[in-house]
């Protein structure tokens, strides 16, 4: 199995070599590499040695042959479509972020129980009300839902979800949500990343 | 030195007692902890091992005692004050989010090159035009600068906010950025944990 910390530094690689390829840079030293992003060269050789070996001794590694390798990777290979429910602050910010267009990861629609918002864009994007959501996952091919709902809506949201066969779920609300087995949560708790913070200055504050 | 993934289970512990403790429990087992935090029991006591010994062998963790504990190694006994750089659809959306209270981190103020956007108000944080910053740093007494400008801007503002004296820096830009020793970046990369979703259900999909 590959370490969950070698998967989430591969979109860091990946950014970084696509930024060289618009630089037309064909060929890069695994130092140049890993200090570009932010780690140590061995560390950067051992987390690329669970896919294979493609370094050329000597010469470092073809950027857009180790390119096509991460995308294959991360799946990126292929298009995903999401739906967001919560078509408030987060969720609307997500919608309109062009980041995730440039890996093939689209947002087809958002969806809201306030009658509000239902009917209204975001961007190119229609706000649409909740009931529809299990017809529109089925007709439009979506396969991942993104969770920005209140903490307390977020398990029956994420049952609605399932029930239209979505089986992956990108979750925001801070609580636990519980799917079937054949279901993917990942969580995202920004505030981890916050209290993280807070706890290295206050370390080194004493 | 406590790990990385350690410190990140950290504030799931601090949500679940939260929870705890206003449902009026005092008295928590580790095994029941741990299943509300996601987590093997043994993963728990490990996790807690590293910052001394919490519980009442038997009776499991006092939810009070434990929750002040955490406080304290977070760094959130204290008073944390921010500024967002950058009052787009991603720092608008942060600096409304009433989850950050909750742990006495307090956005004071946005701030943004765009005179449209100067001088309006954000729920009840004003956005203040950019060369404010440093003044404003040192007058409201901040520490945590967070970065929502975009990519190629973000190293110019890391360079502003250390100057004005800020130590601590959670970066939403997707670029690596400099600063000297006694400054701390936190990277938050949204795509990564999109991208670790897609990368699990490519390998479920083949
Ligand atoms: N805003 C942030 O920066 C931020 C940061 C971290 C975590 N979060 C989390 O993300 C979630 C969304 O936060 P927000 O700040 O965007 O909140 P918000 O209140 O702005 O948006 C929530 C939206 O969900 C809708 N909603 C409520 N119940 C629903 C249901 N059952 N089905 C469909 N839609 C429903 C509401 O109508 C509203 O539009 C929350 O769980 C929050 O804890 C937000
Ligand atoms: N929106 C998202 O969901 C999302 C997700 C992941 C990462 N990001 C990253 O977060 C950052 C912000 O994204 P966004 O979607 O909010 O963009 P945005 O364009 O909505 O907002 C950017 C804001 O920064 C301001 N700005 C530009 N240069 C500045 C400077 N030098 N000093 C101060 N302000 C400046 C702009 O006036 C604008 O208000 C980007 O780097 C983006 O890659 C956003």
């Amino acid at each position: 199995v590959i370490p969950r910390a070698t998967i989430s530094r591969l979109p860091v690689y990946f950014r970084v070599l696509m930024e060289l390829s618009h630089m037309e840079v064909s060929l890069v030293s695994s130092d140049e590499l890993a200090a570009r992003s932010g780690v140590s060269s061995s560390q950067l050789r051992k987390d690329l040695s669970y896919f294979g070996e493609f370094g050329i001794r000597g010469a470092g590694y073809d950027v857009g042959f180790l390119l096509q390798k991460i995308r294959e990777i991360l799946g990126i290979h292929r298009e995903w479509r999401l739906v967001i429910a919560g078509a408030g602050k987060l969720g609307t910010a997500l919608a309109r972020y062009s980041g995730f267009a440039q890996h093939g990861l689209e947002v087809a629609a958002l969806f809201d129980i306030d009658p509000g918002k239902q009917g209204k864009m975001t961007g190119k994007i229609p706000v649409l009300p909740m009931e529809d959501l299990t017809g529109f996952v089925q007709e439009h091919d979506i396969q991942i839902g993104v969770i920005t709902v209140p903490a307390q809506a977020a398990q029956g949201v994420a049952d609605l979800m399932v029930r239209a066969g979505l089986k992956g779920i990108w979750n925001f609300a801070p609580v636990r949500i519980e799917v079937p087995d054949d279901v993917i949560v990942q969580y995202e708790d920004l505030v981890v990343g916050l209290l993280t913070l807070s706890h290295h200055l206050s370390r080194r504050m004493r």
